[in-house]
């Protein structure tokens, strides 16, 4: 669980790095 | 500019015993993603790029606080 909510932390921040 | 539900979310998940997303949290999760993926990609300067790199070298687990 640890790893999947990691995982969703990572998404948006990269998305945020990349597209804001 | 993170929206105050996205900011919510994050916060309550992050944290060893907290529950994951229930599937209306990570709806709005994906939702926002795929606002953000619409958009184009940020230009990001050469300076931003390097007053970056040194942010990184130098935060409090950067390379240089490293014994």
């Amino acid at each position: 669980v640890a790893g999947i909510k990691s995982q969703i932390t990572r998404a948006v921040s990269d998305a945020e790095k990349t597209h804001l | 500019g993170r929206p105050d539900d996205v900011r919510a979310i994050l916060e309550r998940i992050s944290g060893a015993e907290a529950m994951p997303p229930s599937p209306a949290e990570q709806a709005v999760l994906v939702r926002y993603v795929a606002e953000l993926r619409a958009q184009p990609r940020a230009h990001r300067t050469f300076n931003d790029r390097w007053s970056a790199w040194i942010a990184y070298r130098d935060g409090p687990n950067g390379l240089r606080a490293r014994p």
